[in-house]
This record gives structure tokens, C-alpha cells and sequence, in this order.
């Protein structure tokens, strides 16, 4: 079956280093 | 709120919306910051063929709620309602849907690698959620439309208004992206390798600040030198340089309290070899905008770049984050009230020549702040 990826907006404008533990 | 396409109502999206699903379970990945979407589309597999039982093997299933919000993600146990996951929504990179096989990729903070190769390509942890849901699709979508609605809430209120976000082309002719920076550190005579000498136990005279986010080459700039110390002795450094290496040990991508950590470690030493670019404390951004209306694309608090849109005309123009404007069209900007240089950048258009300097470099030179010599 098909894939689709949804990418979210936001992640170009993370600084870098930035995400969750 | 615009109104963003989705099988949700925007009102509903912001309280939260449940759908029902399957747990299947979840792996790690490690992958890069903004990969391609074929890299996406193995990832999301990779993470399904680690989940998923072998053919003709009971796959594990828990039964459970997805809460989806502008705000985040939560996959709840379905009868006590308890939290087994909780994602900030900005920290969901993407999504994939599969059939029934939905995917939820989550950021993990950046991947501490002691190998200099994988630091160099910064390296991201990803958690990827497996779950079953014979309505996959939908799910996928909601969360797509919850996505939007959370991306054009964050333009506005960083001042952009989402229409001009998307609808024109996103990347023009390479002949609109201005970038004397990648002129400059390409061009192989202006690095250089200077060599200190040093008595031991002397610092080397020298006060650094960061690159700004936004720089092609992150990494330490010299922004003082102490006077009369062995970095100023050496006649070969100048503030603006971007220190790349010390004794062959790369500084790029580090944040700077490494790169100062890596030239307090050499204190001991007599000799000290300094990886520089050659750069002018001033840097010239060109930003080609067409006309008044159009959305410059970063934001200035008294003076500086504090945020930068993705792809916008500024970032194509050279713009970075942290430094501060120190000229506009020629004009000097530097005992210019906010409200004017606000009013000067918006009625710029057509080619807007923009000078700037890293803001600590600013405070340090005009003696707002006391340096500190390394």
C-alpha cells in the first residue's frame, strides 16, 4: 500500500539541538 | 485563523481530538536533521519491519487512544486513559501512514556522538511510535491539520502572515540566494593556519562569541584580542576570524562553551596551532525583495536578528541570527531608535543592502560589555 509522509512545519524552524528526553 | 484543510474542526483541534488505535510498539532510529523524504519514507519503513511480529507470529497489540492537539500528542491506555507517551507537537518531525500502519516519528534531543565524523552531521535520536488503525489515513490527516494550524499560529505570532508563506515559490533561481559567506569560505586563501607562541600557563588573549544560527560556518568568532597577549603577539589574527580547529581538533558545529572549553585546554602549552577563516568583522547581507509588502522574513529587537524564517529572502540574503544591524543601505543604524529601523526595513525594497556583526562582538567593541580573555 502507499506511504505518505506528513512532515511538520515546525521542524525547519528548531534551532538546532532542540527535541525532547 | 486561516482555515486549514482536515477532517477536524479547528476548534476541536485546539481541546484535543481521540482516535482509536492499536499499539504496536516503538524503536529508535538515528537520523539527520532534515532528511530528504525518500530517507523518510525508508525510515518509516525500517521502523515498521522492527515492530512488526514475523509472518505467522501473534503481533503484541495494546489498545489505546491517540490524542491529537495543536499543541501535542499523547497515546493514552484506552481504559484507564493513562499517559504512556506525551509529545510537545513541535517535536514531531513527521508522520507516516501506511495502509492501516501509522508512524509517528518524535524528536529526540541532539545525539551526543564522541565520534568528530557524526558530530559533523549532527545526528538526531528518533522515537518511532508503531501503531494499527484501520482508519490510518484519517489519523494521519488530523494530525497533518493539527500541524498547520500550530505552524500558522507560530507565524503570527512571530509577525508573518501565513498567506505569504507557501503560496509563492519556495526556492527561486539560485541567481536570487545572495551569500558572500560561501564565496568567502570556499575560497581556500583565506583560510589559514597561525601558529602561537606562548609561555606555559598563559592564556592566549583571546575573547570569542558564537557564529549566530544561521551561519554557514558555525563556529567560534574572535570577537577581542587581549593587547599584548600571545594571540595579538602573533600578528596574524584579527577579530571577525572564525577559529575551525585548534592543534587539528575541529570546532565546527560545537556550541561555544566547548570551543572555549578547547582553547582553555591549552594553557598548559607553549605552542598552539589555530585553524582560522579570515573574515571581516562586518558582514554584508543582500536581501532581493520585490516590493514593499513582501514579508522580509526575520524579526529585530533593538537592533538585532532575533529569528529568522526558514527559507525566507533574508536567510537566502545572508540575515543570521545574533547579530546586529549596523548599517542599511548605506545608513548608519547604530544610534537609531527601534521604531526607525523598523520603519527603514520596511520600506526597503528592491536590493536591500544590510551590514552587520555578531551583537556580542557589538557590545564588546563599543565597550558595553567587559571581554573575557581566554
Amino acid at each position: 500500500s502507499a506511504l505518505t509522509i506528513t512532515v511538520n512545519p515546525m521542524e525547519k524552524h528548531e534551532a538546532p539541538g532542540r527535541g525532547e528526553e | 485563523l486561516p482555515h486549514v484543510p482536515g477532517p477536524c474542526d479547528h476548534e476541536d483541534l485546539l481541546d484535543g481530538v481521540l482516535f482509536g488505535a492499536k499499539y504496536l510498539g516503538s524503536t529508535q532510529l538515528l537520523s539527520e536533521r532534515n532528511p530528504p523524504p525518500s530517507t523518510r519514507m525508508a525510515q518509516a519503513q525500517e521502523a515498521v519491519d522492527r515492530v512488526k511480529a514475523p509472518d505467522g507470529e501473534t503481533q503484541p497489540m495494546t489498545p489505546v487512544d491517540l490524542f491529537v492537539s495543536t499543541k501535542r500528542i499523547k497515546v493514552l491506555m484506552a481504559n484507564a486513559q493513562e499517559a504512556l507517551m506525551d509529545h510537545a507537537l513541535q517535536t514531531i518531525s513527521y508522520i507516516a501512514d501506511i495502509g492501516p500502519v501509522l508512524v509517528l516519528m518524535a524528536r529526540r534531543r541532539l545525539a551526543r556522538s564522541t565520534r568528530p565524523q557524526e558530530r559533523e552531521r549532527r545526528l538526531y535520536k528518533m522515537l518511532c511510535h508503531v501503531f494499527h488503525a484501520e482508519d490510518a489515513q484519517l489519523i494521519a490527516q488530523a494530525i497533518g491539520q493539527a500541524f498547520a494550524v500550530a505552524y500558522s499560529q507560530f507565524l503570527r505570532e512571530n509577525g508573518i502572515d501565513p498567506s505569504q508563506v507557501g503560496s509563492r515559490p519556495r526556492a527561486t533561481s539560485p541567481g536570487h540566494l545572495h551569500n558572500g559567506d560561501l564565496d568567502h569560505f570556499s575560497n581556500s586563501e583565506n583560510c589559514r593556519e597561525v601558529h602561537i607562541e606562548k609561555r606555559r600557563g598563559e592564556g592566549l588573549g583571546v575573547a570569542l562569541v558564537e557564529s549566530g544560527w544561521g551561519s554557514l560556518l558555525p563556529t567560534a568568532v574572535i570577537a577581542n584580542l587581549l593587547h599584548g597577549g600571545p594571540a595579538e603577539r602573533c600578528g596574524e589574527l584579527s577579530i571577525g576570524d572564525r577559529v575551525t580547529a585548534i592543534n587539528g581538533a575541529s570546532l565546527v558545529g560545537l556550541p561555544l562553551a566547548a570551543c572555549q572549553a578547547a582553547i582553555r585546554e591549552v594553557k598548559s602549552h607553549t605552542a598552539v596551532t589555530l585553524s582560522i577563516v579570515h573574515c571581516p568583522p562586518v558582514t554584508t547581507a543582500i536581501i532581493r525583495r520585490l516590493h514593499s509588502r513582501e514579508q522580509l522574513g526575520f524579526c529585530v529587537e533593538d537592533g538585532v536578528i532575533c529569528s529568522l524564517l526558514r527559507g525566507g529572502i533574508a536567510e537566502r540574503g545572508g540575515v543570521r541570527v545574533g547579530h546586529r544591524i549596523i548599517e542599511i543601505n548605506g545608513q548608519s543604524v547604530v544610534a537609531t531608535p527601534h521604531a526607525r529601523i523598523v520603519e527603514l526595513l520596511t520600506e526597503a525594497h528592491d536590493e536591500v543592502h544590510i551590514r552587520t556583526m555578531p551583537a556580542a562582538t557589538y557590545r564588546l567593541l563599543t565597550g558595553q560589555e567587559q571581554p573575557v580573555y581566554l
